[in-house]
């Protein structure tokens, strides 16, 4: 799977995700990637999040919508990203990862997979990584 | 406000990819989030550098979309895609779509040209057709890599441990 967020400069919000799916699937088996809440959503009023991962357990909590849900509260994007993928993790045993772009502007890239290659660029200083600590 | 583009290559495995294989991740993601960077240092949407930056990577061998997707029990490519504008929570998305380079781009014709949010399998194909994308034979998405990740789930089957299966 990959997937975008992005901020532009009249501080919309957007995101894109686009996957195969996952090996030796069943034929017309359908993931989270195309339903909105599960493989990602966009609000200006929140921010814009992308996911990766399990697509039956991302599908069974709303991985992207529970991401925004807690930044509602008043998470930050890092805590949000992380409070949802352990609820995947604790709840029904799912791992995968979030890429989230605040309305603020603020992002972060947050798995529970051994890894996952992301990369951002805020106000022209790029930053990407792969492995657990980059 | 701030320019900011993120994008990720997709979560999975339990152990290092192979040295080689990391710096083609790295790059690839790297080429992706500058596509879409560009596209907003040049004025464009946050929903065009999305879009953009998704087909550097669906077109990018590499990953799991586009060309480079996982095959399904039959050996055949069924991609999903979805995108959406923060803006008006506008979006649109496609399931099951098979032989074409850029399901994200239909995904977007989906948001900007119908009344729906999700067209599926035979009616996204014809959607597809329609709206003139052209059609591509399958083999171009198809990698050797895949061929031999499909050989190996067949093989091994439930013998593989949850997390090295059901990864999208």
């Amino acid at each position: 799977t990959v997937g975008a967020v992005a901020m532009d400069g009249q501080g919309n919000v957007a995101f894109a995700t686009s996957t195969g799916g996952i090996v030796n699937k069943m034929i017309g088996r359908v993931g989270d990637s195309p339903c909105i809440g599960s493989g990602g959503y966009a609000d200006n009023h929140i921010g814009a999040v992308s996911s990766t991962g399990h697509g039956e357990s991302i599908m069974k909590v709303n991985l992207a919508r529970l991401t925004l849900f807690h930044m509602e509260q008043g998470m930050s994007p890092e805590e949000a990203a992380s409070n949802a993928l352990n609820y995947m993790k604790t709840r029904v045993q799912g791992t995968g990862g979030l890429i989230v772009v605040s309305k603020e502007g603020e992002w972060t890239a947050k798995w529970s997979t051994y890894s996952m290659p992301w990369a951002a660029v805020k106000d022209g200083q790029l930053q990407y990584g792969l492995n657990p600590g980059e | 406000m701030p320019l900011v583009i993120v994008v990720h290559g997709g979560a999975g495995g339990n152990a290092p990819h192979p040295e080689d294989r990391q710096e083609k991740l790295r790059q690839g993601v790297t080429k992706a989030a500058l596509k879409g960077y560009d596209i907003l240092r040049g004025g464009g949407r946050a929903i065009d550098a999305v879009e953009g930056a998704v087909v550097v990577l669906e077109d990018d061998p590499e990953f799991n979309a586009g060309c480079g997707s996982v095959l399904n029990e039959q050996g055949k490519v069924e991609m999903d895609a979805i995108i959406m504008d923060g803006k008006d929570l506008s979006s649109g998305a496609v399931s099951a779509v098979k032989r074409i380079a850029n399901p994200i781009k239909l995904a977007h014709l989906v948001m900007e040209k119908t009344r729906h949010t999700l067209l599926t399998d035979q009616g996204a194909a014809l959607f597809a057709k329609a709206m003139g994308v052209p059609e591509i034979p399958e083999e171009q998405l198809v990698t050797e890599q895949n061929l031999k990740r499909l050989e190996k789930a067949k093989l091994k089957g439930d013998q593989l441990p949850a997390s090295e299966k059901d990864l999208g």
